[in-house]
């Protein structure tokens, strides 16, 4: 379960980046 | 939304970003994209941090669509430009107050909100030494003239 857990916050993360590279694309 | 505990670095910006909301909508914005990349830092894996982080992102992407006609916005060198102008104007009216002799919260304010705003300019790249000085004069200022009003001095 804490491994599950643990995915799901990462790929939460990676989400969060993508979003932020994305709203400073010029 | 209640800050979590681990992102209590951010608040300041958090609430200077309230405070221009509609006095200078770039400024909420670019204090937000920085209290997003320092957030993302402290702590981006506990689930309060996630979910607030989550809501200001949501915001942030809001207020682009919102701002889609500023330059500021879409221009990132030129939101530089913006943020720089805006935080050395109230770091002069600062300077003035206090070289005339004129102590009091609005400019200790403005010292200090000066700081915040020197701040930001780190999510567009390595900040100038001159800003790097400004940022700590104006912060030591602002700490200074306020322990000094409290406590009934005068300050040099």
């Amino acid at each position: 379960t804490s491994s599950l857990a643990s995915t799901v916050a990462s790929t939460e993360q990676d989400e969060l980046s993508q979003r932020l590279s994305r709203l400073r694309d010029q | 939304m209640a800050l979590p505990a681990q992102l209590r670095a951010i608040q300041h910006h958090l609430r200077t970003a309230q405070e221009h909301e509609d006095r200078d909508p770039v400024v909420a914005y670019y204090c937000r994209l920085y209290a997003m990349q320092s957030g993302m830092k402290l702590d981006s894996k506990t689930p309060e941090c996630r979910k607030f982080l989550i809501k200001l992102m949501d915001q942030l992407e809001s207020m682009k669509k919102e701002m889609s006609d500023h330059d500021s916005i879409t221009q990132e060198v030129v939101g530089n430009a913006h943020i720089e102008n805006y935080a050395l104007k109230m770091f002069i009216y600062a300077d003035n107050e206090d070289r005339g002799g004129r102590f009091h919260k609005n400019m200790i304010k403005s010292f200090y909100t000066s700081s915040l705003l020197l701040d930001v300019l780190s999510v567009f790249g390595e900040m100038s030494e001159e800003n790097i000085q400004h940022r700590k004069y104006a912060r030591w200022k602002a700490t200074y003239i306020h322990n000094c009003l409290k406590s009934g001095e005068t300050p040099l």
